[in-house]
């Protein structure tokens, strides 16, 4: 598929500048206020002070989430996608220009909420990160297998409110390690600070190792 | 866009054939797991002893929502989208294929969870519907504006849970009625009978004017 071959060129392109200067760079994908940017927000929070972060924020359209994110002090772009329902290498090529890459450490690229087309579409990153939440429903990784099996690490999020919308976090986790048996697959609730804790351990010592 | 024209010229076909037939059809969009299924469930449920039901169900994989309607006892079709973010009208003629529709008043269709392709892709419905629910958060209507001035009822779902989200329903109604002043803005929620209700009373008003 020729939309996707030229989009894997400029990933790898992207990917070469990003490793030329040392950066790790982690695309978080997932279902459409699963709580990607909470989780941004909450990592900025929690590893600013250790490594020197940038963001790369994906809406549809306006600045919302980038708004959020600036909002902690970090360099953060705003990117629209449009019509399009997936960031792409394009869009990241172009963001990148504007981010100082040689006194960056970690980027985070948060994509627009989706399980079906960011799974095919590289962005030049290191790691892949898919956001579910139990308010979607536990059948909800059973019914995107593409994405959880091409992912480095599986969080089910907002697991606090699983009993409230009738939903199984083990359930969703089971099956998440049932599709990808070597990922991690985390719970989490900003409710539970140990959980949170237990993802900015897991995002950090995948950092170190890589870099 | 070729393939957006191929997709209006068989919608349209697919229309032509309901309207011999005397069937409306509905076309349910909205985010993943926003509560479409279960919408389509007490609808059938509820409307199902008035009108003569028939559902087209469509999921990435699997059968897993028609599995759901299908035990309500209405005749259900099962769709698979596969790596396609959303049902097409190609996809919609097969399936009207295996629908004995001239017994059939009301056929309720159930896009893919996306918020974006779908609002370009007729499938040769009389009647449009996005579902998101609050768990997505406020901002989920702002964010998404293409695909609310292209429909014809919004439904903010799972009230239930806004404070345990810090979402607002009446923020998300609001979004809604400026983005498109012309159509009903329900607000709804399983445990509350009466919200369902005016979802009842508006779609099948909506029904018989239209037939
Ligand atoms: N109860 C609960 N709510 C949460 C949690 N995390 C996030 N939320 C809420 O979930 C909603 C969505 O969070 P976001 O961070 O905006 O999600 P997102 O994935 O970035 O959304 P999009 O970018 O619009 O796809 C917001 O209303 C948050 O307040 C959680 O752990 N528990
Ligand atoms: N608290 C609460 N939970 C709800 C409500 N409606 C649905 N749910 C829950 O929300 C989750 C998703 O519901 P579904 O009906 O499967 O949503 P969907 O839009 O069909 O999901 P997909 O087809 O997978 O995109 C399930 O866990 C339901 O139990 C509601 O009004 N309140
Ligand atoms: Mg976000
Ligand atoms: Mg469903
Ligand atoms: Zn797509
Ligand atoms: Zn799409």
């Amino acid at each position: 598929h020729d939309v996707l071959k030229a989009n894997d060129k400029l990933a790898a392109r992207n990917k070469k500048l990003l490793d030329k200067n040392g950066v790790l760079a982690i695309n978080f994908m997932g279902a459409i206020g699963s709580g990607k940017t909470t989780i941004i927000e909450k990592t900025v929070e929690n590893l600013g002070s250790k490594y020197r972060l940038a963001v790369i924020a994906g809406d549809v359209v306006a600045d919302m989430d980038a708004g959020r994110i600036a909002k902690l002090g970090v360099t953060t772009i705003p990117v629209n996608t449009g019509r399009e329902c997936h960031l792409d290498a394009k869009l990241v090529e172009k963001a990148l220009k504007s981010i100082d890459l040689k006194n960056v450490d970690i980027l985070l690229m948060e994509n627009v909420g989706n399980l079906i087309c960011p799974a095919d579409y590289k962005l030049g990153e290191h790691l892949r990160v898919v956001v579910v939440s139990v308010t979607e429903g536990d059948d909800i990784v059973l019914k995107h297998p593409m994405i959880f099996k091409h992912t480095d690490i599986a969080i089910i999020h907002k697991k606090d409110l699983a009993e409230a919308v009738f939903a199984s976090a083990e359930k969703m986790e089971d099956d998440a390690k049932h599709l990808n048996p070597d990922i991690p697959v985390l719970k989490t609730s900003i409710h539970d600070a140990e959980s949170m804790d237990k993802w900015f351990s897991t995002i950090s010592s995948m950092a170190d190792q890589l870099k």
